[in-house]
């Protein structure tokens, strides 16, 4: 077994300089880590998961990736290895972001970007490698479905100083702000994204495409008190059909609040806050702007 | 000051528009 | 609040720099401000001397314009559009927003009937997307659309420059906030009295009652 893990290895290193990723993991992937014959430490063993699985992603393959990734994940929490613990963080993240669960992936990632670390093992983190992870965070999180769990990520990464240095920084700052985005803002984002991230859906939407419309349905929500299906669908750039159904589903999904009136091919919106809240925030409001001239007026000496 | 007139044009805006006497008992 | 702080700094920057300007700058001056997309208010401006000599000269159409934009609307410009300049994209945009502005200080629910009339709109998606890009985000007002009732609801609205009749109307509607302010503290006064009234009625109640009892288990 000793001279085939050999063999293997060195096979695997000559695919990995012609770039043939799949094969090296794969040829990797023969090594039988769980022989009983030859004593391997752990280290040894968390180190070919997450090379093989490092191997996989370069060509996309989640589903591949993730195999060794979840061998890894018994072996990394006993691990004192840093950088393999670092690039098992990120293999995990990336698996997450190609399976589309967006949200999740953005939390790995944005977990990443605070290493504070610049030196690990041998290893260099530099800036630009954290400034991805970050980026990544802001594009998984405004692809992740609208909701709360999105809002409250999303207040983190615009409240985040350094989200203000990505270029990705004005579509992050519209969606927190739950603006409408617009078709040539949409495209824009769009060319940031990676393949997976404009895949197909079954209903013929792409992934960014059901974001968008989500979140401009979310965004809607805060500016209108009704709205025909119509406009909606002029609104999102989809048919009234499509745009209706989107609300039903969201709106059973407890993700937005409100109601629709098929008869009158309506949708009504409902405030987060009840009437007697928003009665209060009123009053509350009306004080502050009371107090704030007042302050104004003091420090005017008027 | 033009200002603060502006501000407190704005402010006078957000009173309760209705004139009803019950309300008014009910917003005191 | 936060209107009125974003162009604080605006104003004082064309004030001064409106005060060391000659006739034909002044005019460009006027331009840049009623175009400028942060600007809202042009009193100030609008009081400083130097450009109150525009008037009776051949820019006194400028002069005519920025006080249009201080208290005017679209409505205004239409019918007096032939001896003023013509605007810019960016100046119309700009007289509409103030516009609505203008309707937002006596009526609380807008229709969408009267916003398409003075705001020069053809259809409703068109007045809805001006409320919504240029009304609700750029901050000067707050509000819900209503499609069933063709309305705009206004919550908040940035204040304009008032117009010298106005104040009368300002100053009677404090002075009945004052008043009802004062009838309320002074009901509060008066709840706060009966119920301290109240209670020392109950504990002299308590204690007859308490002395009663005594008494009786007394002669038992």
């Amino acid at each position: 077994e000793e001279q085939v893990s050999v063999i293997r290895e060195k096979l695997a290193e000559l695919y990995e300089s012609e770039q043939q990723w799949s094969k090296a993991a794969q040829m990797l992937s023969g090594i039988d880590l769980e022989s009983g014959i030859r004593m391997l430490d752990d280290a040894y063993k968390l180190s070919k998961c997450v090379h093989i699985a490092r191997l996989y992603l370069e060509d996309d393959d989640a589903v591949n990736a993730e195999v060794f990734i979840n061998k890894a994940s018994f072996l990394v929490s006993t691990s004192q290895h840093e950088v393999l613990n670092l690039q098992y963080k990120v293999c995990y993240a990336r698996i997450l972001d190609l399976k589309r669960k967006f949200l999740e992936a953005a939390l790995r990632y944005y977990d990443i970007s605070q290493i504070e670390k610049r030196q690990i093992g041998d290893e260099e983190i530099d800036e630009d490698a954290l400034e991805q992870a970050l980026s990544s965070a802001v594009t998984c999180t405004i692809l992740a479905a609208a909701g709360p769990q999105r809002s409250r990520v999303l207040a983190t990464l615009y409240k985040d100083e350094r989200c203000s240095k990505l270029k990705i920084y004005p579509i992050l700052q519209k969606v927190y702000l739950e603006r409408i985005l617009r078709k040539p803002e949409i495209d824009a984002f769009a060319q940031e994204l990676k393949a997976h991230q404009k895949a197909l859906l079954p209903d013929n939407f792409t992934v960014l495409d059901r974001a968008m419309i989500e979140h401009n349905l979310l965004s809607a929500s805060k500016l209108y008190t009704n709205i025909s299906f119509d406009e909606l669908g002029t609104l999102l750039g989809i048919p009234p059909e499509k745009a209706e159904k989107i609300a039903s589903r969201m709106i059973y999904e407890d993700r937005m609040r409100g109601s629709i009136d098929q008869v009158e091919a309506v949708i009504h919106f409902e405030d987060d806050m009840e009437e007697l809240q928003q009665w209060d925030q009123q009053i509350v409001g009306l004080c502050q702007a009371l107090n704030d001239i007042l302050d104004c007026i003091t420090s005017k000496g008027i | 000051d033009n200002s603060l007139l502006r501000q407190v044009s704005s402010l006078l805006r957000r009173l309760p528009a209705m004139e009803s006497e019950k309300f008014q008992d009910e917003f005191l | 609040m936060e209107i009125e702080r974003k162009q604080a700094e605006l104003i004082d920057h064309f004030v001064k720099h409106a005060a060391t300007l000659e006739a034909p700058q002044l005019a460009s001056l006027i331009a840049e401000a009623t175009s400028h997309p942060s600007l809202f208010a042009f009193s100030e401006i609008l009081s400083v001397p130097n450009l109150s000599k525009l008037q009776g000269t051949q820019y006194s159409t400028s002069f005519d314009l920025l006080r249009l934009f201080a208290y005017g609307t679209w409505s205004d410009y239409k019918s007096n559009a032939g001896c003023l300049p013509a605007l810019l994209p960016d100046q119309a945009r700009k007289l509409k927003q103030l516009t609505v502005l203008t309707l937002a200080e006596t009526d609380k629910v807008l229709p969408y009937d009267q916003l398409m009339q003075e705001l020069d709109v053809s259809n409703v998606r068109e007045l809805e997307d001006f409320l919504i890009n240029e009304c609700m985000y750029s901050g000067i007002v707050r509000g819900k659309l209503d499609q069933l009732r063709r309305c705009f609801e206004v919550q908040f609205a940035a204040g304009r420059d008032p117009r010298p009749e106005q104040l009368s109307n300002m100053i009677q509607t404090l002075t009945s906030w004052l008043g009802s302010s004062d009838s309320l503290l002074h009901s509060i006064q008066e709840k706060i009295k009966w119920a301290d009234m109240m209670s020392e009625a109950n504990k002299k109640h308590r204690k007859e009652v308490e002395d009663r009892v005594e008494d009786v288990k007394k002669s038992i």
